[in-house]
């Protein structure tokens, strides 16, 4: 089992590998990749022993081996497909959002309950109403449920994904919901963000 | 010195508490705070120890007096203006986000390099060229920059926002970037929260 801080560092180290591969380097050393990713060197060895023992001391990581041994590690290894219910603002950019593309992410439909936004294309799709949401993915076997729609709904959206049958939900709305056993679940908390950022400008003394 | 996962987990509790106030609960214990939060209630007691001592075991925790001490520690006690440098698909649908304004975080400008983009209303502002970024930010004491430009800007970007002023940044930008010591950085992974998804779904044997 990898600890999940280091599961997401892991994404960091493979982003800077695409980017070392781009640059055409095919070496790299652990304190160039600690310093890309903004961590220590201990952090970075520390990190990847949990995928086995590799790269030579004094010589580095082989970068396109390493590349692949994360992506392998993160079930990156095939197209993922995912669906967005609540087409709207944040809904929106993140439909055309390249950076999930990249690593393998589709972004397959998206779902509105505004009778109003049905039919609007957004990115590649068209916006479904949600009650087809339940069809679509089973037809398709989406396993990936991304929530933007406002707090009050998100748990109800929640329980139409389970139901439906998907298998890992991504939630923005600023309310945790509830899951099943054995659905992966993930909370994106932007608003926390920016409190910890005044917090630590608060004890600076501002 | 508050742990970072401790200080995003009291800016849950801080949610919590808020949407107790609009129940109408005057008091609430421990584990009703925790189920809320999605924790267990040893780590509730954990965290709010930080704060001082409160809350009578058997009784629970007055709600208001709770949620005022969470946001003292937050630093929640003015309103701190933001500014939003890239004001595309992602700058925009933050500029409308009412989560920061409920926790006193105000839009008071977005900016962009894209002279079509410039004059253009979004939130409750009109978008400005970057070249007045230094002007305004010297003008009005801004201290939080979001920095929501593609990767290959982001370094240039923060370097602009460190040296008008800004003292806190939030980077959505798939890119570590580096800011002078004293000059507080977030950054946001978006597409490592779906990677780690990915992994558990592969571990799951999908
Ligand atoms: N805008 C941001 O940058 C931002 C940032 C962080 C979190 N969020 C959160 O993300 C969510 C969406 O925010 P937004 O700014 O995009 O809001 P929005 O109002 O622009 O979009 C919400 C969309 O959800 C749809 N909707 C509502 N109920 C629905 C339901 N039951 N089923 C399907 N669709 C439904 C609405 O019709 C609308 O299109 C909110 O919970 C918000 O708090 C937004
Ligand atoms: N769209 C999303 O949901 C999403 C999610 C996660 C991360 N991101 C990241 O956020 C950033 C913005 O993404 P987007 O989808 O909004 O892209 P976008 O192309 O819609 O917007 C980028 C904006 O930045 C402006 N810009 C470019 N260089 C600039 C500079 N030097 N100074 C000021 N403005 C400049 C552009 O004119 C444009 O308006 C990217 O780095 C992206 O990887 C986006």
């Amino acid at each position: 089992i990898i600890p999940e801080p280091t599961l997401v560092r892991l994404t960091i180290y493979g982003r800077c590998l695409n980017d070392l591969i781009e640059e055409g380097a095919t070496l790299v050393a652990s304190d160039e990749l600690a310093h890309r990713a903004g961590v220590n060197a201990a952090q970075v060895r520390k990190d990847l022993s949990y995928l086995g023992s590799f790269g030579r001391r004094g010589v580095g990581y082989d970068v396109r081996h390493l590349s692949d041994r994360i992506a392998t590690a993160m079930g990156l290894t095939k197209e993922r497909g995912f669906i967005i219910v609540g087409a709207g603002r944040l809904g929106s950019a993140l439909m055309g959002y390249d950076g999930f593309n990249k690593k393998g992410f589709r972004a397959a439909a998206a779902f509105d309950a505004d009778i109003n936004k049905v039919g609007q294309a957004i990115g590649s799709v068209t916006i479904r109403d949600i009650n087809e949401l339940s069809s679509f993915v089973q037809a398709n076997g989406t396993e990936i449920g991304i929530i933007t729609v406002p707090a009050s709904f998100a748990q109800s959206v929640a329980d139409s994904l389970v139901k439906a049958g998907i298998k890992a939900i991504l939630n923005f709305a600023p309310i945790v919901i509830k899951v099943p056993a054995g659905i992966r679940y993930r909370q994106v908390e932007l608003s926390s963000e920016m409190e910890v950022l005044a917090h630590y400008l608060n004890s600076q003394g501002d």
